[in-house]
């Protein structure tokens, strides 16, 4: 698992936290 | 403007193997997990793209993960800026 790729879950979570820090970001 | 681009826009970063190395005996927490986020900087002058460190990523395990948790998240750049030039930057099916 500490080498599998980043879940959607974790990808999504990653993505939203992003943005929330930098909302100018697209997507 | 900035954008993530392409497939490879949020990737795992592998652990440090030392760290994985002692977790994968018994000896040590599991490595925490984190992310490297290209974002391509269209508004930077001049234009660039930039890598990001984002995490740590909690609240997941080995049985998946859908509640996925940045509390304690911070966003690290990981290059300099303008060390890629928007030219390199990952390609966008878009693009065509």
């Amino acid at each position: 698992w500490i080498f599998d790729s980043l879940s959607p879950g974790e990808t999504k979570a990653v993505v939203d936290f992003v943005k929330l820090k930098m909302p100018a970001v697209e997507t | 403007v900035d954008f993530l681009s392409g497939t490879s826009a949020v990737e795992l970063i592998e652990p440090p193997k030392d760290v994985a190395q002692r977790f994968l005996n018994g000896d040590g927490p599991a490595p925490p997990r984190f992310a490297r986020v290209t974002l391509v900087r269209g508004s930077a002058d001049p234009p660039d793209v930039m890598e990001y460190k984002v995490g740590p990523i909690l609240g997941c395990g080995t049985a998946g993960c859908d509640t996925a948790s940045l509390e304690t998240a911070t966003i690290e750049p990981m290059l300099a800026p303008g060390a890629v030039p928007f030219q390199k930057r990952p390609y966008e099916l878009s693009d065509v």
